[in-house]
């Protein structure tokens, strides 16, 4: 239904958030 | 022939017309027996807020799908970047004889988390 | 093509007649009251949810505006 498609790609969206904050830190680490 | 074409475009327009005219008055019919109350709303207005609810759906899914793409080729470029940083500072290491410190914990778990 | 246009135009006029007619009389039986009851309440729901998506879009579209700058700082170092 429309409501799980929402909650497929909330939860696609979340993680790929996690995935680029850890990128973002571990760049801001690597480039001290 | 002219006139047999005008006429099918008034008997059409008349359709449109009358289409229009049913759809209010069944529309209206419907909010005047059950009008919105509370957190109840009535069958058309529902009819509506569905049609708006896919409509908004599909332009999120519209900007959505670019920014997973353009975030990809983004950090495939910070990593490619960073490796031939690294290998030059060991190309300098190596004519300098100069010896760098090792990498922290804290960067090799940050190396192995762009890797 | 444009008969056909004009085709589609009044039957996607009548398709929403017959559903509008279909709705007129799901407010008078209880049983499809309470389903409509519960659509409304799905759709509540499901604003809610399309709200937390933007909010996501929305940061994400920040976070890419980051990453670049990040590209540009790291292509800087690389060249120092």
């Amino acid at each position: 239904t429309l409501k799980d498609e929402v909650n497929i790609i909330l939860d696609k969206a979340s993680l790929e958030s996690q995935q680029s904050i850890g990128f973002i830190k571990a760049t801001k680490i690597l480039m001290k | 022939m002219e006139a047999e074409v005008d006429k099918l475009e008034l008997m059409f327009q008349k359709a449109d017309s009358d289409l229009d005219y049913i759809q209010y008055r069944l529309e209206y019919e419907i909010k005047t027996n059950y009008p919105d109350s509370a957190g109840k709303k009535n069958p058309v207005t529902l009819l509506k807020e569905l049609s708006a609810i896919k409509s908004r759906y599909q332009t999120l899914q519209v900007r959505f799908k670019p920014i997973a793409g353009a975030q990809k080729e983004t950090k495939s470029r910070i990593c490619a970047t960073f490796s031939k940083t690294m290998t030059l500072i060991q190309e300098l290491q190596k004519q300098t004889d100069l010896e760098l410190l090792p990498l922290t914990e804290e960067e090799k778990t940050a190396a192995e988390q762009l890797r | 093509s444009d008969l056909e246009q004009l085709c589609s135009h009044i039957n996607e006029k009548i398709g929403n007649i017959k559903k509008t007619l279909s709705l007129r009389n799901c407010g008078k039986e209880p049983t499809l009251k309470t389903i409509l009851n519960k659509i409304g309440d799905e759709i509540i729901v499901v604003n809610e949810l399309l709200n937390k998506l933007e909010l996501e879009i929305q940061y994400q579209e920040q976070t890419n505006i980051s990453l670049k700058v990040m590209v540009f700082l790291v292509m800087k170092q690389n060249k120092k």
